[in-house]
């Protein structure tokens, strides 16, 4: 099965 | 000091409506060219960015940048008092506790006004890359709607994937599979009915249904929604509003076997 990725692996923080 | 009026409140009574079960707590950025929002959901796989343009509102007035910390909830309650076709005018003062909401029915000589109180919402902004999109896929809210509605009966995850022949949404669980394609259609008779792919390579990416059943409440606000999909990067799905303001919803994909 595929797991959930996060968005905060993909956008950074400001 | 704000001051941002709306001919209807429908624009903003849908916008908060298509938010309020992904994201609980959020900042209303305001400053001169509009008034922005960007919130994660509680999990951290969704991203919601709203831009509401300046030229959106008649009158716009925003002399500085103004933080409005808003439970949509409660915003929501609000709101539920205006008439879709009711003035909305949004005010508040520059270091506010409270944002004003008067809805005026000009037929009725109606005028209601409410404050709803703000809260101090510490939020951190992500950057969003600009990305060149291996396909951006634009077909009407209302099918993009019913296909995640249909697969959702299926399995709890699809895979949409783009090529040259068209996009395919799939799903398998543990029922059987279903699949819906659809192929580039322009009718010049209906162009809300127009199905369009750009494509600069083939890419296939797997997402949750949950999420994508809940970006399609934003349905009502445009008869058309933008999928942008490129190799291992969040899925931007997007409802265009008049004048360049938009809601866009980022998903990460969904990774590994």
């Amino acid at each position: 099965a595929k797991g959930q990725g996060s968005i905060m692996s993909f956008f950074s923080k400001k | 000091m704000l001051e941002a009026r709306l001919d209807t409140a429908n624009l903003f009574k849908s916008a908060v409506d298509a938010i309020k079960d992904l994201v609980q707590d959020c900042n209303f950025d305001c400053n001169d060219s509009g008034i922005a929002l960007q919130a994660m959901d509680n999990s951290h796989v969704a991203l919601v960015s709203m831009m509401l343009k300046a030229e959106a509102f008649s009158p716009f007035r925003c002399d500085r940048n103004i933080a409005l910390g808003v439970n949509l909830t409660s915003l929501t309650k609000v709101l539920r008092a205006a008439g879709r076709d009711d003035t909305l005018t949004l005010k508040a003062e520059d270091a506010p506790d409270v944002l004003n909401l008067v809805f005026e029915a000009t037929a009725q000589d109606r005028i209601s006004e409410y404050d709803l109180k703000l809260m101090d919402i510490d939020q951190e902004h992500l950057g969003i890359p600009d990305t060149e999109y291996a396909a951006t896929i634009s077909m009407p809210s209302a099918e993009f709607k019913r296909i995640t509605t249909d697969l959702m009966a299926m399995s709890e995850s699809v895979t949409i994937e783009a090529t040259k022949d068209g996009v395919k949404f799939s799903s398998t669980g543990d029922i059987g599979n279903g699949s819906i394609t659809l192929r580039q259609h322009t009718p010049v008779d209906k162009p809300n009915e127009t199905v369009e792919i750009e494509l600069s390579e083939p890419v296939a990416l797997t997402f949750s249904l949950k999420y994508l059943t809940n970006f399609c409440k934003a349905q009502p606000l445009s008869n058309q929604v933008k999928l942008c999909l490129s190799a291992e990067v969040p899925l931007m799905v997007e409802y265009g509003l008049e004048g360049g303001s938009y809601l866009r919803f980022y998903l990460a994909p969904k990774i590994g076997d």
